[in-house]
């Protein structure tokens, strides 16, 4: 059984992620599998379906910031889908690759506002923080990514749009390049079949790793590494009780998400090297000196 | 590191929706 201490530490974990992330793993399961009562999400196949969508998401997508939370809405430079429509002169690919960027900024804040919410997180050196979000942000993304993910594409607009791996594929190198290795790990990361509280613990302890590079204070990011890792030990016993193996397994799932994450920054490297694209800032910072 | 990391940083001290 669960120390109550313990059980505590699910909660408020499992409640910061409903509460920071915009889409989880039950809400992105019930438009994959057409369970849900808003309307199916509008599919891009091809260069056609992909300039209709972004005039027709980027309204969808503005309109809903408007109206609804500020939550995600921190960083005022930056309003997803709106940079789709500015940059509709360039070329597909790229305005895809800046929409990606755009979803991937909003859930480095919402991945930032989650880990301040993880008991003990905001008592760690300043330093730290930074350097525990500048090497967790995107193992913790793809981890979140996988839950938008099937075998046959991905959810996209917060749900509103659905994009075939097909397309990905199709898209001229390196662009097509991008998204098929995660793709493949969420294929095998899906078959575990994780609920939003286990991620939730999963999330937290990817970001609260005690060997990032150039920690002031391991011992203490240690510590609240061992405390997040026993609570989702135990909370994966009595979640899962028929897959007693599925904690170990989990742990290797770390192994390939630094894998995913090196392989994802040499070909951002190599975008822009090649393309004329540009960074946002904030990515500059987390892949800057990263690995 | 938080020099290097300014947008990080800044994220991290805006204080939180969760809080208010």
């Amino acid at each position: 059984p669960m120390p109550a201490d313990h059980k505590v530490l699910v909660r408020q974990i499992h409640d910061a992620y409903m509460k920071n992330f915009t889409m989880n793993k039950a809400k992105a399961r019930l438009i994959l599998t057409g369970k849900t009562s808003k309307p199916q999400p509008f599919i891009i196949h091809n260069m056609e379906t992909f300039q209709l969508a972004e005039k027709t998401l980027a309204a969808h997508v503005l309109a809903e910031h408007h109206g609804g939370s500020e939550n995600s809405l921190h960083i005022g430079d930056v309003v997803p889908a709106l940079g789709c429509g500015m940059l509709r002169q360039r070329e597909a690919e790229a305005r895809l690759f800046h929409c990606c960027q755009s979803t991937s900024v909003e859930t480095v804040t919402e991945l930032t506002e989650f880990a301040k919410a993880v008991p003990g997180f905001q008592s760690l050196d300043l330093n730290d923080q930074v350097t525990l979000l500048k090497y967790g942000v995107y193992e913790a993304l793809f981890t979140l990514l996988a839950s938008c993910m099937n075998k046959d594409g991905v959810l996209v607009a917060r749900g509103g749009g659905f994009i075939t791996r097909e397309f990905l594929k199709s898209l001229r190198r390196p662009f097509s390049d991008m998204m098929e290795p995660k793709f493949q790990f969420a294929t095998r990361f899906n078959s575990l079949e994780l609920d939003d509280s286990d991620l939730s613990l999963f999330v937290a302890a990817i970001i609260c790793c005690g060997d990032r590079p150039g920690l002031v204070d391991v011992p203490l990011v240690e510590q609240l590494q061992e405390t997040i890792v026993q609570v989702l030990r135990l909370h994966l016993l009595t979640n899962h009780p028929n897959d007693s193996f599925l904690f170990p397994r989990l742990l290797q799932k770390l192994a390939d998400l630094r894998e995913l994450v090196t392989e994802h920054a040499q070909l951002v490297e190599d975008i822009k090297k090649t393309e004329d694209t540009s960074l946002h800032p904030l990515l500059q910072e987390i892949y800057r000196d990263m690995y | 590191l938080t020099e290097r990391h300014k947008i990080l940083h800044r994220l991290l001290q805006d204080s939180s929706p969760n809080d208010s």
